[in-house]
């Protein structure tokens, strides 16, 4: 299903949630 | 005392007949409505209130109007007559406006646009009128300063069905999306505007301009990071530094967060949401998009 | 999804027509197909049996005009110019707008340098104006512009066609996501586990503890 697919694709590309220097400071 | 009223009335007639709206009006203060002498009834009190505050707002003059909506305000609330009362609204939506006073004027410019009876007292109530009335609101609306309480009347403003058929309704659409107006847009917006809905503030901007700009400086926090003033200027097409003094203005009365630095002229948008919260707003919204996939691949049978 | 469930309609009106359309009639679907403002997923029409009979035929360079805004980006577009169609306006939109789309889903920091380029733009006030409204208003992508590190940060990009051979790699990244996800899930019960353990093991050390201290009392008394 193409729809499906290109939401999955989307989807992906959220991953990682977040990936910024200060959110590594505030995450360690 | 009589004759006196039916003389003042005959002289703001023809005044009125000739348009000379705020000398019809004089005239008609001149009657003692408080004489001792004879009795005035209420309605009749409220009648005179009303319609010399009419009169004064033919010539947007919100000082003497205020006057005797101000005096209309202790009759109105016991009286019956559904028509006053309406005149009363309207007039008081008009200085609300005129001393711009804008959320509350809209409030009231809404309140009289969603009035259901189309026969009132023997004046018939048209679409037409409940028409300006509803625009007049979401301009208003649109020229109040950002804040919460307007973001919530511009919520029901977009939500009114009615407001479709409105010539405003595009510029309502892009101020509650938040979305950054263009120059072409605003001067349109300009064109519907009455004269004192473009006069200029003591710190020499418009009302407009000012709405405009705040209304485009929050758009724009929400699209940036950071920017910097002269591209800034360039993006709302005004100089960067009526950007920057609007900007520090809205940041010092809290109604935007961010920083300025004036070293290297550029504003820093801070979102309020820490690096966690975002982390667990991004993951929320993860879950979310994946429920709504197993969703549609449950309703395809998938 | 939002732009999934706008474009729904728009597909299957798409693809009933093409369904029952034949000849040349088909190119006039593809042009008008590929210069509407609200579409930007193609493979469902791709898949009808009347577009993929083109193939090979004098129109098939229609149908390389339909891959072309499944799959390509804008610099494919100039890179084969030559064997294509000249774009309309609408067109060379959708494209540039589907361009940022497969740079979203090559990383989540596009910087502007790259998207000038792709983009063919000359200045960061286009491209700004261009992100603004033509993307991020028109709801494909979502994401905050950063002028000082002159890069986009995209929080949210609509899906893009699948190209023929991407489905390996998605299955490969849903798998280890999975697994990460198991794996996270496992060693969140384990932590669980070793802190009711600790608890447990310090509830039992405080009690020996209180009993020595009766004790020890007994004995002074």
């Amino acid at each position: 299903d193409n729809s499906l697919i290109r939401q999955v694709s989307s989807l992906l590309r959220r991953l990682p949630a977040i990936e910024s220097e200060k959110f590594q400071d505030d995450f360690l | 005392e009589e004759q006196v009223l039916i003389i003042r009335e005959k002289v703001a007639e023809l005044y009125e007949s000739e348009g000379e709206w705020s000398k019809a009006a004089q005239m008609l203060s001149g009657i003692d409505l408080d004489s001792s002498m004879r009795l005035v009834d209420d309605k009749f009190k409220l009648s005179k209130c009303v319609q010399i505050a009419r009169l004064y707002l033919e010539d947007d003059d919100s000082v003497n109007a205020e006057a005797f909506i101000n005096k209309a305000s202790f009759l109105v609330s016991n009286s019956r007559h559904e028509v006053l009362n309406l005149q009363y609204k309207v007039c008081y939506a008009r200085i609300l406006d005129l001393k711009r006073k804008f959320l509350e004027a809209a409030l009231r410019y809404y309140d009289i646009s969603q009035i259901e009876k189309r026969q009132i007292g023997d004046e018939t109530i048209d679409e037409e009128a409940l028409e300006q009335a509803l625009s007049a609101a979401v301009t208003c609306t649109i020229l109040a300063a950002a804040g919460p309480q307007r973001s919530r009347v511009l919520a029901t403003l977009y939500k009114d069905e009615r407001c479709l058929k409105l010539k405003v309704y595009p510029i309502l659409q892009k101020v509650y999306l938040e979305r950054i107006l263009r120059k072409p847009e605003i001067d349109a917006f300009a064109e519907e505007l009455k004269p004192h809905q473009k006069a200029f503030l003591p710190d020499n901007f418009t009302v407009l301009d000012r709405a405009m700009i705040e209304h485009n400086l929050l758009s724009s926090s929400k699209l940036y990071k950071n920017i910097s003033f002269d591209e800034l200027g360039t993006l709302l097409g005004i100089a960067p530094q009526k950007a920057e003094k609007i900007a520090s203005r809205m940041i010092y009365e809290d109604r935007m967060r961010g920083s300025i630095d004036q070293v290297e002229a550029v504003i820093h948008f801070e979102d309020d949401t820490e690096e966690m919260q975002l982390w667990d707003q991004q993951i929320f919204g993860l879950c979310q998009s994946l429920n709504d996939i197993l969703e549609s691949m449950g309703n395809k049978g998938l | 999804m939002e732009i999934e469930r706008k474009q729904a309609d728009l597909i299957d009106h798409y693809v009933k027509q093409a369904s029952s359309l034949q000849g040349s009639s088909l190119p006039i679907l593809i042009l008008e197909a590929t210069s509407n403002p609200s579409l930007f997923a193609f493979s469902e029409i791709l898949a009808v049996p009347t577009i993929a009979q083109l193939e090979g035929t004098g129109q098939s360079v229609y149908l390389n005009m339909l891959r072309l805004f499944a799959y390509g980006t804008w610099s494919d577009y100039k890179k084969n110019s030559a064997s294509l169609l000249q774009l309309v306006p609408e067109q060379v939109l959708k494209l540039k707008q589907l361009t940022v789309l497969s740079m979203a889903e090559t990383g989540k920091v596009l910087p502007y340098d790259q998207l000038m380029q792709e983009l063919d733009v000359t200045n960061v006030r286009e491209l700004e104006d261009f992100l603004i409204n033509e993307c991020m208003y028109a709801g494909i992508v979502r994401g905050k512009l950063d002028q000082l590190r002159r890069c986009f940060e995209v929080q949210f990009a609509a899906g893009r066609d699948m190209r023929p051979g991407q489905l390996g790699n998605m299955t490969h990244i849903l798998s280890s996501w999975l697994a990460t996800s198991d794996n996270l899930l496992l060693s969140i019960q384990e932590k669980i586990k070793w802190a009711d353990t600790m608890s447990e093991l310090d509830k039992k050390q405080k009690k020996d503890y209180e009993d020595k201290v009766e004790e020890a009392k007994k004995l002074l008394s």
